[in-house]
């Protein structure tokens, strides 16, 4: 039985994209069969492993799934490509109700022989993310220890709730995820207390620190993992690893 | 003649709020009219002056603009709330052709009286900041010195020239802005050079350095001119106001 990880928040530059390659990199490593999935017009999952993206978007474009995933430099950890083609992240975007049903089935399909299935998404709250949620058994969300990425989560935890009250939904939350900690700002000690205080057992415990080679590795093409794996963010998404493995 | 700034980039967490509205709080204390638009379901332009999101959006509902505009604590700077309404931002979102003209025609109405005109954007390409460029007459983006800002550039620059080629139109380029500027970084320095080489002149020489008080400042609903007037953020932001104010 797949775990299908939606990696979502509407606020931006927050470390979906880092978390969505990293912690696929990690549970490739760790043995399993992971696809990670580019649901954003950015397509920075796609180039941050070092592909490109693809002129049609795959869920868009009539085709199996198969066919346009790509497997990364380990061979546990595919892929599949984002687009940044307009017209289909339009399309994808103005989801009405019986296309979000078709993307959601098309993602089931295509990706039920992986063990791990993480899905990177934009940031917003709309029907991209919406899409992801509902094709999704958890939600894992990474927050910046910071003023804004407070303000957001409440309005994050609306969305997610009404797509667990929908039909056929198996949503769970997967865990909320500090993300750029930086321990020698009160701020961001200020913000864990608070968020670990209103969320309490869903916050993980491994908080991701700042760590600049988390920001390099992706124009190497590579994870953390391939780039500097005895890095603080390589440790700590290793540690994050264990933490998404204990909870089965 | 107002000067009408959409503070845009589709990539998340670049200092777009954090420029809204520390530049448009220098330039209040300058002695210019200002306004700053908040049109980013996530309202946190609006939040980050300590003042609370609307029950209804000001663009949708079918209203006088001048009756939801606020006065923050300095009396030169004016704030447009946002909204974190979902129907009316769908609405606003989901912009058919002749609803963005509407919403272009309703901005340039109430804002007429403004010397300086800032509109925060959402991380998006989509219509929200599509109907903020066509309303504007120059487009400021901020990116932060890492490797995804910049794949995102050349995305923008396409929607950009969009607007720019279409009819009415009065955009300029108002100028690039690194931020989250950390000059111990190699990563840093590689895509100040880089960005600086592709696009010359438009770049502006104020890079906006790291600073935990430009993260603390909108805690307290104050802008860092308010919060910590001698503090790296609020100097960078001041020398950028200059930049801005000389290029008249
Ligand atoms: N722990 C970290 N330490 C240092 N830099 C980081 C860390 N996590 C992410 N970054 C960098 O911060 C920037 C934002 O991260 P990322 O792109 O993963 O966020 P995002 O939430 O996916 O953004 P978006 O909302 O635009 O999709 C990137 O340049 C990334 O390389
Ligand atoms: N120069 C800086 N130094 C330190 N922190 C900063 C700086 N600029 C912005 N920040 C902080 O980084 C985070 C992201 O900044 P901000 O919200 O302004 O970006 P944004 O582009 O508006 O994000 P979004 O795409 O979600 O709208 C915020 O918590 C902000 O307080
Ligand atoms: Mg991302
Ligand atoms: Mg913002």
């Amino acid at each position: 039985m797949s775990r299908v990880f939606c990696i979502a928040n509407q606020k931006g530059g927050v470390g979906k994209t880092t978390t969505a390659i990293n912690l696929s990199s990690c549970l490739a490593r760790a043995g399993f069969q992971t696809l990670l999935v580019d649901l954003d017009p950015q397509c920075n999952a796609t180039t941050g492993l070092g592909f490109d993206p693809l002129q049609r978007h795959p869920l868009i474009a009539n085709d199996e799934l198969t066919n346009s995933i790509v497997v990364s430099a380990d061979p546990n950890l595919h892929l599949l490509p984002g687009s940044r083609s307009f017209t289909d992240v339009d399309k994808l975007a103005r989801g009405e109700a019986s296309h979000c049903d078709t993307l959601r089935q098309h993602i089931l399909n295509g990706t039920s022989c992986y063990d791990y299935v993480l899905i990177d998404c934009p940031p917003s709250t709309g029907p991209l993310t919406q899409t992801a949620l509902s094709a999704s058994t958890e939600v894992l969300m990474p927050i910046q220890c910071e003023y804004f990425a407070m303000e957001g989560l409440t309005q994050m935890i609306h969305v997610i709730r009404d797509v667990m009250q929908s039909e056929n939904s198996k949503l769970e939350f997967g865990g909320i995820l500090l993300t750029m900690y930086d321990d020698q700002l009160e701020l961001t000690t200020e913000v864990d207390k608070e968020v670990r205080e209103f969320f309490g057992e869903i916050v993980f415990d491994t908080p991701i620190p700042r760590d600049p080679q988390l920001a390099e590795a992706p124009s190497h093409g590579e994870s953390i993992i391939q780039y500097a794996p005895r890095s603080r963010g390589a440790h700590a998404y290793t540690e994050l690893c264990m933490e998404v493995l204990d909870y089965e």
